[in-house]
């Protein structure tokens, strides 16, 4: 594979990788952010 | 009036992330970034498991109240999503009990999915791909080529798997050992198909010249920030407090006929624990040696159901059966609390408990302590460790680098990564690693090792929150560990931050 790296790390011989950190109660609700929600909900 | 309500757990789950960008035109995939796996797979567009329709997706983050427990305990139903690759032992069982069934439908619009058909340049090597994760989802589909790049990293040429089968809501980008590559160790081999490695992310990084040794360094970052970083080929001196420790990669699998490792497994030489700042309040729990899989894509800790069990005594915490997990008095903020010791080989790395704690939002102070049991006889250390370590990891030397990871934006000092890692130690106990399972006897002396060495354990742990406004509730420990031995004496100290809001500090999977 050819490897074009961002300009901002080109020839730096390291390549840094941002990542997301996502939470939630589950993969569909998650986002980012990190504010706890909490409710109480009576059925 | 019906005898319960419906409490949703605070929000802390946290999984890491990055968007890939597939194909011509690109499509935007967002994939978990996952050091227990080591292939790179996305959703098929085609996969029936994505639900048509958003209200078929079944949401687990409600919980039920049992209104008459007088511990009002708050029942929770969730999945912890393990995606440490289930490898072909007779062995591999499944460390986690999963309450996704495969007849849920997921929603595949969260996370994006991958149409082939609707790619100029999509080229199938018609390979047939297939992995398990050990929550039990699945994937499954075909191998291929097309234009991909990673933020804005072209990364062309990387072969990866298009699902047009699969249980789980996002694909995974594994960063593992290539032996743990499902064409390798995966179970679904035949025993027709010939296994082989191939060029998996960080080997392509190597092998394009983009960066000089397979090795990256994990900064999970604080446990509220919003994103962390994987510097590929090099370190960051700015982003660890003390010194970095280098320690082997272990096998575990070798009479399962592995002569490599192929997971990032280490050897723990004691846990332990510590109350507050006084250094006689120092318990070792046990000084078996256990494998641990230090694994990005695991949220919280896994270990051994009696090694649990000690360390639920030490700390107060007791199980649930409602849970399936073990809950306690959630710890306050400014509280004196105890630490997590673990003894990696002569260095130390201490988390405060409450970074372990999962904190739910019933009015009675109720935790649910983020190191679950489990029936493997090894320990996953998953996010609600990495948040407070930083971890090297070294493919081409098999080894792994640690420190207490420090989140106070010290700036950046990089050093290449270039055959080793630049001002690592060996750790003291570098040699000392784990050959065989024993059962986990308790109590020994951790912080101080037999007869022929005075190593000894010195622990000095101030807590004192600070009051500038960035880091509010914010506690400083230092903990110092000193070792004198009969060859070399070396002084650790090593200052971490962590953070109070242990609410946030801790994550569960749905």
């Amino acid at each position: 594979a050819s490897i074009a790296s961002p300009s901002s790390a080109t020839n730096k011989d390291y390549i840094k990788v941002n990542f997301q950190k996502k939470y939630g109660n589950s993969f569909e609700s998650a986002s980012n952010d990190t504010k706890d929600k909490t409710r109480l909900v009576a059925r | 009036d019906n005898d319960y309500e419906l409490v949703e757990l605070t929000n802390q789950n946290s999984f890491y992330s990055v968007e890939l960008d597939i194909g011509t035109p690109p499509q935007k995939v967002t994939v978990l970034v996952d050091t227990g796996s080591s292939d790179l797979w996305v959703t098929g567009s085609n996969n029936p498991y994505c639900s048509t329709k958003k209200k078929d997706t079944i949401d687990s983050s409600f919980k039920q109240v049992n209104k008459d427990n007088s511990a009002s305990v708050v029942e929770s139903v969730f999945t912890e999503i393990s995606y440490d690759t289930t490898i072909v032992t007779s062995e591999a069982t499944a460390t986690l009990d999963s309450t996704a069934s495969t007849s849920q439908t997921i929603d595949c619009t969260a996370y994006g999915t991958f149409d082939t058909s609707k790619s100029s340049t999509f080229e199938s090597n018609k390979t047939e791909f297939s992995i398990t994760y050990g929550d039990s989802t699945f994937a499954s589909g075909t191998w291929g080529r097309d234009q991909l790049s990673l933020n804005d990293l072209n990364i062309t040429g990387l072969s990866f798997a298009v699902a047009n089968e699969t249980n789980s809501t996002v694909g995974v980008l594994g960063i593992g050992l290539p032996g743990l590559e499902s064409t390798y160790s995966g179970i679904s081999l035949s025993s027709a198909q010939k296994s082989y490695t191939y060029n998996n992310f960080p080997m392509v990084l190597k092998n394009s010249g983009a960066i000089k040794s397979t090795a990256y360094s994990l900064f999970a970052n604080s446990s509220d920030s919003k994103h962390g970083t994987i510097l590929f080929g090099a370190v960051d001196h700015g982003k660890y407090a003390g010194d970095l420790y280098t320690i082997p990669i272990i096998n575990t699998l070798e009479h399962r006929g592995y002569k490599d490792p192929i997971q990032f497994q280490v050897t723990l030489q004691g846990v332990g624990t510590s109350k507050g700042d006084k250094e006689e309040n120092l318990t070792t729990l046990t000084t078996t040696k256990i494998p641990v899989l230090l694994d990005s894509g695991t949220t919280i800790s896994y270990m051994p159901a009696e090694l649990v069990q000690m360390l639920a005594d030490q700390v107060g915490a007791t199980y649930s059966p409602v849970y399936g997990y073990y809950i306690m008095d959630c710890i306050q903020e400014m509280e004196q609390e105890s630490s997590v010791i673990f003894d990696f080989g002569g260095f130390y790395l201490s988390n405060w408990l409450s970074d372990f704690q999962l904190v739910t939002d019933s009015r009675s102070n109720i935790c649910i302590l983020g190191i679950a049991p489990q029936s493997d006889p090894t320990i996953i250390l998953g996010d609600n460790f990495l948040a407070n370590t930083y971890v090297v990891y070294d493919l081409d030397n098999m080894e792994i680098s640690m420190a207490h990871a420090n989140s106070s934006d010290d700036g950046e000092y990089v050093d290449i990564i270039d055959g080793s890692v630049p001002s690592a130690l060996k750790a003291p106990g570098y040699s000392s690693t784990w050959s065989t399972y024993e059962s986990i006897v308790s109590g020994g002396n951790m912080f101080s090792t037999a007869s022929n060495s005075s190593t000894s354990y010195s622990v000095s742990m101030s807590h004192s929150a600070t009051s500038s406004s960035s880091f509010k509730g914010q506690k400083i420990q230092t903990s110092t560990s000193t070792f004198s031995n009969s060859k070399s004496s070396s002084t650790i100290s090593s200052t971490r931050i962590s953070s109070p809001t242990s609410s946030s500090s801790t994550r569960k999977e749905n």
